[in-house]
This record gives structure tokens, C-alpha cells and sequence, in this order.
């Protein structure tokens, strides 16, 4: 996280807040809601108060305006940037500016008033940006469902480094604050892998490392910051050499991505993959360039797809200890690469050598992750 | 065909004045037109490598594919506080 210089933070606890004006985007009672949800995930974690007043100046001045609006600050239209707010100071300090060019829902579509308003007031209240993907201080818009919607760890740091807790539940939402899963954990696991027109792309939670061959760091971004319809916490993925597709997999579902667009007329049903009507979700996914299969890890078994005939090879499901012995069994993810393949089980990553059909190094899960 | 996000046909130049808004507006580049070439390469470059930097993307220095995809993402603004 980080505040401003000086650690600009007002000197009182009580603040009030003033609507000026509405986004004709919406209902003004959804406007009044999305305000004043955004404020109390403010008020929860800290000692603050933060009223509305209905005339007169307020601490915090809230109003919607397009391009110039007289503080040097000009919006840009649609896209770009959506809102500003000052850091908390006398007469423009906390105000709160959303630029009206953009289009303010209470859904997923346009941009969320609730997550843009609740940022900005991260920033009235003293917070700065942050860099932690997965925060809500940080500064590219991503949507998450407003009703699942918790402050970070990072995010509840900053406030309370600014303002202490909330004096009636000191800890109670720290402890529960999700936090961005960090590439050099060394008990990191993950949830899918798969490899995306030459770069690697690891996912875990709502979040997912995208590793080029040319660059040596990993880029972590949130999954709905490239793809809002997507879900968190897939079940796994593969890439379709052949069809030039990366398939992502939760649940009875599947999704798939063309370079980084997602293919119309998706989800589709996992059943279109031919596997037996009992599977409602399968843990991991690799595509054997080698052989032309789509290996489909369920369980203790897995089952061997052909993309061409679109169908389940027959004689599957096999064991997966009787195929690749050493790799324990059952697995988290699973991709190839280079003529090799990698299964990820836990915090350990197994390379497997197809051609001698054995494991022939046990590696870190973050291996490929630049720590 | 590269993996990365498929940004709009922008010319080259086009990129670059957007990038020069963008490290202006956010990082305080100052005004693109100076007289100094090589002083506005420099500062130029070092923007985009804070820019990098912060958002955790490889600091070369150059407006690379990445880096241009998330100057292009919808973001908060930072008002001009200074004025």
C-alpha cells in the first residue's frame, strides 16, 4: 500500500459526505447504495465515522463531470481514466470526481459504481496506489462481484496504519482478508497451468502469473482484469496447438481463449469432451503435442482425448500412478512443454520425461515463477 | 501470432504520444515538446521504467507490447494536487 506525502489523513473521525450530483447511469437510489456501501468498507476496519449531508459543504464532495471541470484535471471521455479523488486536506480535500463519459452500473457491465467509488474513497480517506495486483488500492479496474467483495490485507494495512482499527471489532477482518498469493511462497500450489502461444500462464485464485520466454519476471494480474466473464479459482487449462486455443476448465464448464479473446459461444459443457456423465469437474489438463491427446487428470485417473475424432480414447479411464509412476497419484495442474511434462502436486512439481516414461526431477511448485 | 492482449492497430506514433500523455498526466513526465531531445528520451525512459517497475512488468525502459496493454487498461485517475 501507500499514503501520501506526509500521511495525509484527516484529524478527526467524524466525516460527512455530499452527493452534488447523479449519473444519469443509474437509479438515484442505486447511486445513494453504491456511495454509501463504498464508504462502510472504509468504516468497518476503522475508528472513522462518515455521514451524509444533504446541503452545505461536506468533507468528502462527490460529484459526476466530464472532461475539464475546473481542478486542472481534466477527464479523458470514455475508458481511460474513470474517476479522481483528492487526499484528505481543507476545502478540495476528499473530493470525489467520477467522470460521467464512462458508464456506471451496479452489475459487471460499464464499471461498478460501488468498486470505483470504494477506491476513491480509499484515496479521500489517505490512501495512495498500491501495487499489489490484488488490492483494491491498485489502480487498474477489475471487476469483482460486488457481493463477495473484502478489503485485501494490503488494503486494510494502509487504513489502519492511517487510522488504527475499529475500536468495536479490533481484528476481526484481518485475519479473513485474502491475500494476493505470492510467486516465492515455497508452499505456493496452484490451481491450473497451460501454456498461451509460446508464453506460460500459472493461475491460483483469483489471480494468475503470466511468464514470457523473453522476459525474465513473471507479470501476476487478476484473471477478470483480462477477462471479466471468467471465473477465479479455475480447475485447469490447456492449449489446443491444433485449433490455436486455450481451454479453461471449472466446474461442469469450459471457456475458450483466442490469444488473449475469449471465443464466443462459451461456457460450453466439459460433457462435450466426452467424458463420462458422472464428472462434474476435472483437476487438470495437458495437451501431449507428441501424441496429438488431450490428457484430462480426474481423481486418481485420467482419460486420453482425441481432438480430431472428439472423443475419449478407448480403454480410459488408466490409473495415473500406473502411467506415470512417482508422481503421487493425483494432481493440482498439469501442462507440456518443450517435450516434457510437468504435473504440479502441492508445493512440488514433477518434470516427467515422455519418452522414458519416468519423473526425472521433483521441483518447486514456483519453479517457473522467477523467484 | 504473439500471445499478448491484441491492442487496437495504433500507429507506432500514435503509441508513443498516448505513452507520453500517459507518464505525464500519471508520472509526472514533463512537457514532451522541450527543446533537449536527448534530455526528453532520457526522462522518458526513466518514466517508463517507474511505470514498469510499479506494475511489475520486465523495466526495460522501451514501450514494449505489456507495457502499452496496461497503460490501455481502465484505471483511477490522480489529480493534479500540485496546481
Amino acid at each position: 500500500y501507500s499514503t501520501f506525502p506526509g500521511a495525509l489523513k484527516w484529524k478527526k473521525n467524524s466525516l460527512t459526505y455530499r452527493i452534488e450530483n447523479y449519473t444519469p447511469d443509474m437509479p438515484q437510489a442505486d447511486v445513494e447504495k453504491a456511495i454509501e456501501k463504498a464508504f462502510a468498507v472504509w468504516t468497518k476496519v476503522t475508528p472513522l465515522k462518515i455521514a451524509q449531508i444533504y446541503s452545505g459543504t461536506a468533507d468528502i464532495m462527490i460529484s459526476f463531470v466530464t472532461g475539464v471541470h475546473g481542478d486542472n484535471s481534466p477527464f479523458d471521455g470514455p475508458g481511460g481514466f474513470l474517476a479522481h479523488a483528492f487526499a484528505p486536506s481543507d476545502g478540495i480535500g476528499g473530493d470525489t470526481h467520477f467522470d460521467e463519459d464512462e458508464t456506471f452500473t451496479s452489475g459487471s457491465a460499464g464499471y461498478n459504481l460501488f468498486l470505483v467509488a470504494a477506491h476513491e474513497f480509499g484515496h479521500a480517506l489517505g490512501l495512495g496506489h498500491s501495487n499489489d495486483p490484488g488490492a483494491l488500492m491498485y489502480p487498474i479496474y477489475s471487476y469483482v462481484n460486488p457481493g463477495t467483495f473484502s478489503l485485501s490485507q494490503d488494503d486494510i494495512q494502509g487504513i489502519q496504519y492511517l487510522y488504527g482499527p475499529n475500536s468495536n471489532a479490533p481484528n476481526d477482518p484481518v485475519p479473513d482478508a485474502p491475500k494476493t498469493p505470492n510467486a516465492c511462497d515455497p508452499n505456493l500450489s496452484l490451481n491450473a497451468v497451460t501454456t498461451l502461444r509460446g508464453e506460460m500462464m500459472f493461475f491460483k485464485d483469483r489471480f494468475f502469473w503470466r511468464k514470457s520466454p523473453y522476459v525474465a519476471n513473471v507479470e501476476q494480474y487478476t484473471i477478470t482484469s483480462f477477462w471479466p466473464e471468467l471465473p477465479d479459482n479455475i480447475d485447469a487449462a490447456y492449449e489446443s496447438r491444433e485449433r490455436d486455443l486455450v481451454y479453461l476448465f471449472k466446474g461442469n464448464q469450459v471457456w475458450a481463449l483466442f490469444g488473449y479473446d475469449i471465443q464466443q459461444g462459451y461456457p460450453q459443457s466439459i460433457q462435450k469432451f466426452g467424458l463420462p456423465a458422472g464428472i462434474n469437474k476435472i483437476d487438470a489438463a495437458l495437451y501431449d503435442e507428441n501424441a496429438g491427446k488431450v490428457l484430462i487428470f480426474v481423481g486418481n485417473k485420467y482419460y486420453s482425448y482425441d481432438e480430431a475424432r472428439r472423443r475419449i480414447d478407448k480403454g480410459y479411464p488408466k490409473s495415473i500412478e500406473s502411467s506415470f509412476p512417482g508422481i503421487g497419484g493425483k494432481v493440482d495442474a498439469a501442462v507440456e512443454d518443450n517435450g516434457l511434462m510437468y504435473f504440479f502436486s502441492g508445493s512440488r512439481m514433477f518434470e516427467y520425461n515422455i519418452m522414458s516414461k519416468r519423473v526425472i526431477r521433483v521441483l518447486a511448485t514456483n519453479y517457473f515463477l522467477g523467484c | 501470432a504473439y500471445a499478448v492482449p491484441v491492442l487496437p492497430d495504433n500507429t507506432e506514433e500514435e503509441n508513443a504520444e498516448f505513452a507520453q500523455e500517459y507518464l505525464r498526466k500519471l508520472y509526472n513526465l514533463t512537457s514532451s515538446s522541450g527543446s533537449n531531445f536527448r534530455r526528453r528520451g532520457n526522462e522518458m525512459t526513466e518514466k517508463l521504467k517507474e511505470m514498469q517497475k510499479f506494475f511489475g512488468l520486465q523495466v526495460t525502459g522501451t514501450l514494449d507490447s505489456s507495457t502499452l496493454g496496461v497503460m490501455k487498461k481502465s484505471r483511477c485517475g490522480v489529480p493534479d494536487v500540485a496546481h
